[in-house]
Formats: structure tokens, sequence, C-alpha cells
């Protein structure tokens, strides 16, 4: 459902 | 509490001003040199004759920018990344939009009343094309009585950690959690106001329900521009505002 946060999120923590 | 001896609390401080300076998007010195630099009649006439879709699809995007500033600024807060995926995405479906309202603040001059848009400063009436105008001068009036505030860089950066780390908002899974974040964030923007003899800031800042009800005429008018539009919408806004927005 909320894909594009999710992809944000996962994407490092930088 | 996760955070509770002085120096834990000046760490959390530091982890916040940092987090916000390095996710600001732009920095305060170039808002402030670029204040000169305003839209000319003819520029202000071009975005007035664009289409409410166009201006609608421009606006989306600049705000999508903001939000993805927002995400970083949550992801680098200490003790976020430790939340549950779910809860992470609860506080920036609520506050992100919030956030980018207070930053705001920062490109918003109040001698002329003109915001930084799109590489220069105009006022309300470069967004007539929008058809919201009572939403805009909403904005604008908002970013008018925080700047009053004179709200230092550091300042924001506590202040916007405490309006994405809300234990209040509907839905969390891991409420208790999210509150100790709270709760240390709230100490440590206690702390700094302390020390920088700044507490008076505390009693005027602007009440949550303000927030709330400018993000909620951002979604009624996005409702309406939706019905008339909705291609537009599905073709040309960012996924990421229709995933916090649509």
């Amino acid at each position: 459902k909320h894909r594009i946060l999710h992809k944000l999120l996962q994407n490092g923590n930088s | 509490a996760p955070y509770a001896s002085l120096t834990e609390i000046e760490h959390l401080v530091q982890n916040v001003c940092k987090s916000y300076r390095e996710t600001c998007q732009l920095r305060l010195e170039e808002l402030l040199r670029q204040r000169a630099n305003l839209f000319s009649r003819e520029e202000v006439s071009s975005y007035q004759r664009k289409s409410e879709w166009e201006m609608w699809e421009r606006c989306a995007h600049r705000l999508t920018e903001a939000i993805q500033h927002v995400v970083e600024f949550a992801k680098r807060l200490s003790g976020f990344m430790e939340l549950c995926q779910n809860d992470q995405i609860i506080l920036l479906k609520a506050g992100a939009m919030e956030v980018v309202l207070v930053r705001m603040c920062r490109a918003y001059n109040a001698d002329n009343h003109t915001v930084f848009f799109e590489g220069k400063y105009g006022g309300v009436e470069l967004f007539r094309a929008l058809g919201c105008g009572e939403l805009i001068g909403s904005i604008f009036d908002f970013s008018h009585s925080l700047s009053a505030l004179r709200l230092s860089e550091d300042e924001i950066a506590l202040y916007t950690a405490l309006v994405l780390i809300n234990a209040n908002r509907p839905g969390l899974q891991e409420k208790r959690k999210v509150e100790q974040l709270q709760c240390s964030l709230e100490l440590a923007f206690h702390h700094h106001l302390c020390k920088t003899h700044r507490q008076g800031v505390l009693a005027q800042l602007p009440p949550k329900g303000r927030l709330r009800s400018l993000c909620s005429q951002h979604l009624e008018k996005l409702q309406v521009f939706q019905h008339l539009h909705p291609i537009v919408v599905q073709a040309a806004f960012p996924p990421l505002y229709k995933e916090l927005f649509s």
C-alpha cells in the first residue's frame, strides 16, 4: 500500500 | 526512559540538529541571500496564465521534493529507524506535510509577504491558477505567524522532530515506544530552550490543531481537484504524493 515510502525507508539510513 | 542523563539529552539535541542541517533542502543563508530575487510582473502573470492542472502538478512536485527531505530527516533521527515500519509510515503519513509547513517559514519573507518558490520569491498571487486562494492565504498566514517567533535553525529542528514523533497519531502499533521517543525529544527541546534562555517560545508555538487544519484543507482541495482531473493526478502527479495524500 505504501510502496514508495517503504522503499525510501529501506533505502539505507543515510 | 531511553535518554535519561544530561549527556544523553545533549547527544539527542546534537543528533536532531545535525539531522535537520543535513536534510533542510535549502540553507538559511541561501534563502536570505535570495530575498531580493523577486519574480517580475511578467513572470507572475505567466504563472497566473498556467492552467489549473499544470500549476497543481508543479506544486505537487515541489511539495514531494520537500517531503523527500523530511523522510531523510526522519531516518536520521535517533530512534526513528528502531520503530516498526508500520509506525514509521504512520508518523510520516501524518506528519510529513506538517513538517514541510513548519519548514516553510524559513522560505517566507514577512517584509513583503513572499515565499521562495522555483528559484525566486513571490506572493500569494503567484499561486492564483491553483484556484485555492483560501488555502494559500492560510499557509502564508501560518508562515507569517511562525516567522514572527524568529525560531533559530536548532529550534526548528527540535520543533519539527516533535511534530513528527507524535504518539497520538492513530494506528500506531508500538505506541509506548513512540511515547518514549517523544518524551526524550521533549526533554531535548526543553533543555535546549533553557540553555539558550528561550523557554518563552514554547507558549507561542502554534496549537497542533492549526497544522492539522491546514493539512485537511490541502486534502479537501486535492479531492476536489482529483474529482475534476482524475487523469492528471493518475498520470502526472508524483507517486509519493499520491501515496501520501490521494
